[in-house]
């Protein structure tokens, strides 16, 4: 059966569509057959980004692996409630028809808290949520002592993400498993990055999530964005950027955050 | 008359809510008075950083500057264009009572296109953008060319600010003054750097913004939330933080941003 991942964080910019979007391409470069469902309807980052890479392909006459994207539309009606019915109709439909086709289903929520975001939380397998190494960021998570730094109460994408899992054991009998990494980790930071480390550390046991290896804060995870690549596409892209030890230790963070991740049917 | 500045990028994780409380502060301890509408609705990052401020001082007894915050919520009503008469009204009234008592209003922005937003950037005297020094956020301004890097057609976020400016041309007979400026931009970063850089002076041109000098990625930018604090409180705070010459270049940055943004009745 399909592995549903949904890479969701209510906060905006932790790093949603360039997690997604370098998952799915390490997936497919493993073999596995991906579908993909944007559902930041308006700005729909990751549906550039496969965007980009489908004109890059046709640009260069490549063949780059490139997952089944389905695209959902938000509805129009003024009525909320048949509004939802209708959105709940669209990504259930959506769901079942990139079940039937894909290993894995690469879903990338947006930073906020809509319907859709919802229905994907409570169709996850594998919740996966970037953070900014940054108290901004861990706020959504849940409340810190300024003076202590010693975690509070769950706050507003914690609870969220548990109502989805009660949502789930209840009609599907199975559980979410939530892994939380950090992104955008700078090299120069000590002390804040060793609170928010040990924040989250905390945090993981009180609510229940696994700590994932995150990702530097590196130049090509965003580089590459116009011609729809990522770093595991540079051997035969056409593109001139250079390998560097940063992309040496970013393809490592893949690798690593994928080992973490146990995803069904991946040998390591 | 009030100022009002609105703090404005639909992209999420810009750096919104972190430019808006600096400015705040920065204004309030050049001696002005500044009024706070946090339109980010559930996650209120900037309301809690002034709730953090707030709880700061009573916990050490200090008096540290404080702007008047007025908090919306969003209508519950299930009728969407009832649901936007409350809100158009809330807004205005919000608005007009800051406006009798204080000489800037800053506005934070959500990561979204909702109704909130677009009323505040129709009133907006200035909007500030900050961006990532990234092609994921440049999207949200224009297209660009995956192989030139030229600016191709203005994108959803530009087309959203240029609507505003015609309202708000058409109602209020005035302009607003729209300033873009980098943010959390990388020290290790060349040739990217190098290209948004120049899509964004192409882009100001051609759509009518201004660039103003940005901030770089610094710890000291988001460390101090927990206790409500910015860089520019750090003398009186009591807080243990040391001054580097992050701090040194922090400060220097946020004063080269004020006196690009040539706002009324500040001495550079
Ligand atoms: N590890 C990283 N190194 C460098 N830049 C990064 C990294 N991760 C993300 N970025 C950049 O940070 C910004 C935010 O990333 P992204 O758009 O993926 O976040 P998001 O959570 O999807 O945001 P949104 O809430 O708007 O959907 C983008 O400009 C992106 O290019
Ligand atoms: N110049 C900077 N240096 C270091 N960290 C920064 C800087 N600017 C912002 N940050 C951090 O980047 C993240 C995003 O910033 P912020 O929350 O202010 O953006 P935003 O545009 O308000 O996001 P949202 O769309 O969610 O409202 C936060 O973790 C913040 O602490
Ligand atoms: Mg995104
Ligand atoms: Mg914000």
């Amino acid at each position: 059966a399909a592995h549903v991942i949904v890479v969701g964080n209510e906060k905006g910019g932790a790093g949603k569509s360039t997690v997604a979007m370098h998952l799915a391409v390490a997936l497919m470069r493993m073999g596995k057959t991906v579908g993909a469902i944007d559902l930041d309807l308006r700005q729909r980052t990751f549906g550039r980004y496969l965007a980009n890479r489908t004109q890059w392909c046709e640009k260069r006459g490549l063949d780059l692996p490139r997952p089944h994207e389905i695209i959902l539309t938000p509805s129009t009606l003024r009525d909320l409630d048949l509004a939802e019915a209708e959105e709940t109709d669209r990504f259930s439909d959506a769901l079942s028809d990139l079940k039937t086709r894909c290993d894995f289903i690469l879903i990338d929520a947006p930073g906020a808290d809509t319907l859709y975001s919802r229905l994907a939380h409570a169709s996850a397998d594998t919740v996966i949520t970037p953070v900014n190494d940054s108290f901004i960021d861990f706020d959504l998570l849940a409340e810190i002592d300024p003076e202590t730094y010693q975690v509070g109460k769950p706050s507003l994408y914690s609870e969220m993400v548990w109502e989805c899992r009660k949502q789930k054991a209840a009609t599907q009998k199975r559980s979410i498993d939530w892994v939380v990494m950090r992104n955008r980790v700078s090299m120069l930071d000590a002390r804040n990055k060793r609170r928010v480390g040990e924040g989250l550390k905390m945090l993981s046991q009180r609510i229940g999530f696994r700590l994932a290896p995150g990702f530097a804060e590196r130049v090509i995870y965003r580089e590459l964005f116009p011609l729809g690549l990522t770093l595991l596409d540079l051997t035969e892209s056409g593109s001139t950027v250079t390998f560097t030890m940063s992309h040496v230790a970013a393809r490592q963070e893949l690798r690593d955050l994928l080992i973490v991740l146990k995803l069904p049917g991946l040998e390591g």
